[in-house]
């Protein structure tokens, strides 16, 4: 009765991988492609490289659904002694930063690891190079679950002759190719949409899908900022005060925070009421929740930057929905930055209307977040929930319609629904702005919509 | 560039809570609500105690949004020296067993602390004796989340005089309790529909609520039992080698394994061609997959047994819908046995008709799992999928229509979409069996409701 267990934070996640994505055959092996394509994309992108990328889907052993999934990038490269922690440490990431990137929680490559360990008992191949290094390492690991650390299988390391840089990593996984080839597709499409800087080769076992650059103009990449004194919490602010004890109130206020400049420091803490010299290691537990609750309060901050973030601009939406839409029309818009909590973000939306879009009651939506393309639990999703409320006939709409809309939220913080990364929960600020940037995309839709009322009743003269 | 950082998993939580269903205050309010009752029907209803739950919410400071969240039972307690971890340590459970329970992560108490300490500041009191203690122990508790340890801040023992046994749970949160008193009082009227043996008296900020108990029958309490053959994986195996290395596979399969007995082991050993009397440890990393895999494949293993499930009954489901729905008439089906990889789940399935339920386009649909509501990402949920892709025109339904749906699956396994347990994942048995189940209970709708077409039709002669 009284029988209590402490599980391993690996094993929890091996026994619980449905929350991640890896609930049967079908889906875990779209999760494995997307986690390493989005690593990859990563891995590219925000550098300045234009991203190659290598997919290979191979059937290892058909009687028992194997296959090897091999994925290939030409990005900055993982360091050879950091290789073993990056693919064998549960939460072990370069991306726990004030930042947009694809990857957020630090498990994506270790659930696949755990997968594969559960099904076919083999460990992941790794090669990678970083940037001008003479050494290409090769691994192959698996995850001590009881410790959370990589038990490394073998280990090579071969002369860089000819200063290759990048990340080839295969995975022997129980797969069900039948059931998720058309999401897999569908995934490298819309990637290859958001991202046409990108040139994404891949080879299934019934199939070639080759998505070639369509510009080499890569987008503005986000800068890394400290966090806004809106987005941090008391435990957060405890865990500051922790790392620099001896900072004064002001020192913290200007070491910690975006924004904060000695003006804005002496202003908030004289509106605070408190002592800018005051040692932050001496503060009291009531004194720590106070200062954590003005943070919150204080209606003086700069606004969030968007210095962090990396949009996709209106433009590209337009010339993406298009192509894959096959519409007669597109109208995108990308809204100012806004915040939520202290996070910034940007929502980008885009109409698509006419053309080989076929009349539906439900509009089609294509959902995305910091560029990844988002294919599951659309029920889950605030984007579809703002879609259904929208008031087409405000638009000249009236459904079923041949209509399409495409939503792009990117933030140093999406609120993922889930450790999947399917869905976007509901969070006011972002439903609202998801609002307002449909509304302005409809706005231009009902000018063209009315435009050819009047052609049609001019023809009909 | 290369600049990697490991989060320790009580920070990792803390700081993605909205995965657990912490994303907004009124959310993060529904949520603790519902992490201590399931914890306090858990600790009463599989141990024959009639459930007596008290929950109480007061504003403690309205200017911050700050409620104070109170939860009673008189349950079978937590003992002294457990009641740190139960509170203080992610994934530290008593409910890792081949068990339905409503409790599946060991997360819940912890995700509890973690809100309230980024919000609050505040320490969890509690207050526990387990049956027959003749102390009653008290303390007050924070997570340190670098070493998912808790922090005692206080703790008290005083005699315990008049044998009381259960647990007291307060905590102080940042609340939303306008946008979350709706939901909470559905939960609370909906677990009371499903599990009618418990009282629960609920008092909030402007209302109160009553759930007396209607019945003092109780379910048959689930068994523990052990893992069905086709429920273990691959490294599920290596960890029960490493458990006992020195047993031969005749007693590795007796005695990790439900309903495997001599005979069974030996045809099974048989057919997969490997020798009884092999000592596990011995095995090759390719005998030990091969094992696995003849584990999932055989197919004379007896099926899954429900002993360690406690479905509802189509009774109890009847008299539930007919109360909560107000409807005219319900059709209540308790599906045979059935499983998913080797776990074992009863899907039940109750249709309401009329009397007060509004004509609907959509029908509305009552979802829940091991006995706990499910209220949100109802989108993401196998159930409304199926739920819409019904046939309602063959059981003479035709749209709108005053239709309700309520779908209990119960299993030693639900596998949850998220770890905030609100939706369940497309698995194709389980869907498979809800669709049976819906088929079952829509039989008797379509007989009723022919019926009622013969009344009309004499009467209207
Ligand atoms: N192809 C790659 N090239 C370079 N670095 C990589 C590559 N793939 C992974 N990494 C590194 O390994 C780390 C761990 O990857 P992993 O996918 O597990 O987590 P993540 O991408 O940080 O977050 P998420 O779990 O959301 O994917 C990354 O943060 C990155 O630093
Ligand atoms: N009211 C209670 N009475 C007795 N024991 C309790 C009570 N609440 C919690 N516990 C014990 O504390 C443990 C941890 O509870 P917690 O809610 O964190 O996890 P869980 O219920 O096991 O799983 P889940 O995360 O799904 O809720 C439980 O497994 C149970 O043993
Ligand atoms: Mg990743
Ligand atoms: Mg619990």
């Amino acid at each position: 009765t009284y029988a209590y267990e402490a599980l391993p934070v690996a094993e929890w996640f091996r026994r619980n991988r449905e929350i991640a994505g890896f609930q049967n055959s079908a889906r875990a092996m779209y999760q494995t492609v997307r986690e390493l394509v989005e690593n990859s994309l990563d891995a590219t992108e925000p550098y300045g490289i234009l991203p190659n990328i290598l997919i290979s889907i191979k059937p290892v052993d058909e009687s028992k659904s194997w296959y090897s999934i091999y994925v290939e990038d030409n990005g900055i490269g993982i360091p050879g002694g950091e290789i073993p922690n990056v693919f064998g440490r549960v939460f072990y990431s370069s991306k726990y930063k004030i930042k947009q990137h694809r990857g957020v929680f630090g498990l994506g490559l270790k659930m696949v690891v755990l997968y594969a360990q559960s099904t076919t008992n083999k460990p992941i191949a790794v090669r990678s190079a970083t940037i001008r290094s003479d050494k290409i390492y090769e691994y192959k690991i698996m995850i001590d679950t009881t410790k959370n650390e990589p038990i490394i299988i073998d280990r090579r390391e071969y002369n860089n002759k000819y200063r290759w840089h990048g990340t080839a990593v295969k995975v022997i996984i129980e797969g069900n190719w039948l059931n998720s080839k058309k999401r897999i597709e569908d995934y490298l499409r819309r990637t290859a949409i958001i991202s046409p800087y990108a040139e994404i080769f891949f080879k299934g076992p019934d199939m070639e899908l080759i998505l070639k650059r369509r510009t080499t103009k890569m987008p503005h990449p986000p800068e890394e900022g400290l966090p806004h004194p809106k987005s941090v919490d008391v435990d957060t602010v405890k865990q500051m005060i922790l790392e620099n004890p001896k900072s004064t109130l002001m020192e913290f206020l200007m070491n910690n925070f975006d924004g904060i400049g000695e003006g804005l420091a002496k202003s908030f803490l004289e509106w605070a009421g408190l002592d800018p010299n005051k040692v932050v290691g001496g503060l009291t537990q009531e004194e720590v929740t106070y200062l954590a609750e003005k943070l919150k309060a204080y209606e003086g901050w700069r606004r969030p930057r968007a210095d962090w973030l990396s949009p996709a601009g209106a433009e590209l939406l337009e010339v993406g929905a298009r192509s894959i839409l096959g519409a007669e029309a597109v109208f995108a818009v990308t809204r100012k930055p806004s915040s939520y909590s202290g996070h910034p973000f940007i929502v980008e939306a885009a109409i698509a209307w006419g053309g080989q879009i076929p009349p539906v009651d439900k509009p089609i939506l294509l959902r995305y977040a910091n560029k990844i393309p988002l294919l599951y639990d659309e029920g889950a999703d605030v984007a579809r929930k703002v879609v259904d409320e929208f008031n087409w006939q405000n638009y000249k709409v009236k459904l079923p319609a041949p209509l399409a809309v495409l939503i792009h939220v990117c933030s140093t913080k999406v609120p993922y629904a889930s450790a999947g990364k399917e869905a976007i929960a509901e969070i006011s600020e972002i439903e609202e702005e998801m609002r307002l940037a449909l509304r302005d995309a409809a706005r231009k839709l009902r000018i063209y919509l009315s435009r050819k009322e009047r052609e049609m009743e001019l023809l009909n003269k």
